[in-house]
C-alpha cells in the first residue's frame, strides 16, 4: 500500500488547512483511496479504476495522461503547488463532503475529478493514524538519512584513500624513474671508460707497430 | 661524406650515443627520447 | 525553536496512543514547552528553568545528569523505547491534565518529572500545526536525502574515476620500468659491442708487435 500526505488549501477556503492522504496500491490507476481532514473533522473515500476510465472518456484524455495528471494533482503536493485547485463543501448534515479536483489553466481550469466522501465517526483515530504514519515516514527517513550520511563518509574516506595513493604512486613513477637513469648513468658511464682506456691502449699499441 | 659518416660511426653508436663521453640524465634521457619504438 | 514529536504509549493505559511534542530554546536545560494529544483532544505547559533545577536538586541529582535523562526520556523517542515511562490522568472537569515521566530501572522506577497541563481550547488547530510540522520535517529530510543521494552518486563518481587514474598510473609505472630498461639494455649493449671490438684490436696489435 503506498500512501502518502499532503497539506491542500481549498480555493473553496484559502485559509483553511486540511491534509489529504491518498492511498493506492502499485499503480494509482488501479483505483485510490482519499482520506481528507481539518484536525477535528475527517473524511473517507475512494475513487476505483472504472471511475478513472470513464472520468477520463468524459474528458476524451488518454488515460495514462489522466492518470498522470492525478499523480500530479493528488500525491506531487508541494512539487505541483499553485497548478491544482481543490473544493471542499461540506454536509454536515448528511456527514458527507463533497471534494473535487481541478486543473489549473492560465485562462480557466479544467475538472479533473469530484466524489463525495463520508465523515469518519472517530476522526480522533483518524488523526493518530496520520500523526502515525508521519512519525514512521519520519522514522525510516531518518534511518535513510544516517545511512547515507555514513555511506557518504564511507565513500569520501574511500575517495580520499585512493586519492593519497595516487598521489604516492605519481611520486613513485618520477623516484622511479631518476632512480634508473642514475644507475644507467653509472653503468654506462663505467663501459665509455672501459671504451677510452682500451682506445688509449690500441693508439699506442698501434705506434710500435 | 664518407669519412664523416666513419668519424662518427667510430664516436658514437647506432642511438647516438657517445662511446667514450661519459654522459648524464638529461643526454641519457635525450638518447632514449630519439631511439624509435623498441617494443 | 528545536522541536521533536514523539508517539507515546502512558502505562496509565498502554493501549492508548498520545503524541508529545517537546520545544525548547538552544538547550533543553534552559526550560521547554509540552504539548501532548490524543488526537481528538489537546494539552500543552512549560517547564521552566528554575523547576529542572529544583527537580534536579529534589533528587538529589547532577543538574547536568539530570537534563540528559530528560533528553532522553522526552526526546529521544524511539531510541529509548521501554526504558521512560508515561502517566496521564485527564481531568475533564477542570479542563488539565497531569502528565508524569519516570525513569525505568530493573527493580522499580523513579520519577524523573510531572506538571499540570491546560487543555487547549481548539486542539484542532494543535493537531494542524503537529502534522504540519511533520510535513515539513518531512519536506526537509526528502530534500536532504535527495541532495545526500546525489552527493553519494557524485562521490561515487569520483572515487571510480580516481580509482581509473590509479590503475592507469600503475601501468604507466609498470610500462616506464619495463621501457626504460629495453632502452639502456640497448645502449649498453652497443658499448659492449665496443669494448668486444677494441678488445679483438688491441689482442691483434699485440700480436703483430
Amino acid at each position: 500500500m503506498e500512501k502518502t500526505l499532503n497539506r491542500i488549501h481549498p480555493v473553496s477556503d484559502p485559509e483553511a488547512t486540511y491534509f489529504l492522504q491518498i492511498s493506492w496500491e502499485k499503480d494509482l490507476g488501479t483505483g485510490f483511496g482519499l482520506i481528507l481532514t481539518d484536525g477535528q473533522c475527517a473524511w473517507t473515500g475512494t475513487v476505483s479504476e472504472a471511475e478513472i476510465s470513464r472520468e477520463a472518456a468524459d474528458m476524451e484524455m488518454n488515460r495514462e495522461k489522466y492518470v498522470e495528471e492525478l499523480k500530479k494533482a493528488l500525491i506531487a503536493g508541494e512539487e505541483s503547488a499553485g497548478k491544482y485547485n481543490f473544493s471542499i463543501s461540506r454536509d454536515e448534515e448528511n456527514m458527507e463532503c463533497h471534494f473535487s479536483y481541478e486543473r489549473n489553466l492560465k485562462d480557466g481550469s479544467f475538472r479533473l475529478g469530484s466524489l463525495k466522501l463520508q465523515a469518519v465517526s472517530s476522526p480522533a483515530e483518524v488523526v493518530k493514524e496520520l500523526i502515525g504514519y508521519c512519525l514512521d515516514c519520519l522514522g525510516r527517513l531518518q534511518a535513510k538519512n544516517e545511512h547515507l550520511q555514513k555511506e557518504n563518509e564511507r565513500l569520501f574516506s574511500d575517495w580520499s584513500d585512493v586519492e593519497k595513493r595516487l598521489e604516492k604512486c605519481v611520486e613513485a613513477k618520477e623516484e622511479l624513474e631518476v632512480d634508473l637513469y642514475n644507475r644507467f648513468i653509472l653503468v654506462l658511464n663505467e663501459k665509455k671508460a672501459k671504451i677510452r682506456n682500451l682506445q688509449k691502449l690500441l693508439n699506442e699499441a698501434k705506434e710500435s707497430v | 661524406c664518407p669519412d664523416t659518416k666513419e668519424h662518427f660511426a667510430r664516436e658514437y653508436d647506432c642511438y647516438g650515443d657517445s662511446y667514450m663521453t661519459d654522459t648524464d640524465v638529461a643526454q641519457l634521457k635525450d638518447v632514449f627520447s630519439r631511439m624509435k619504438d623498441h617494443k
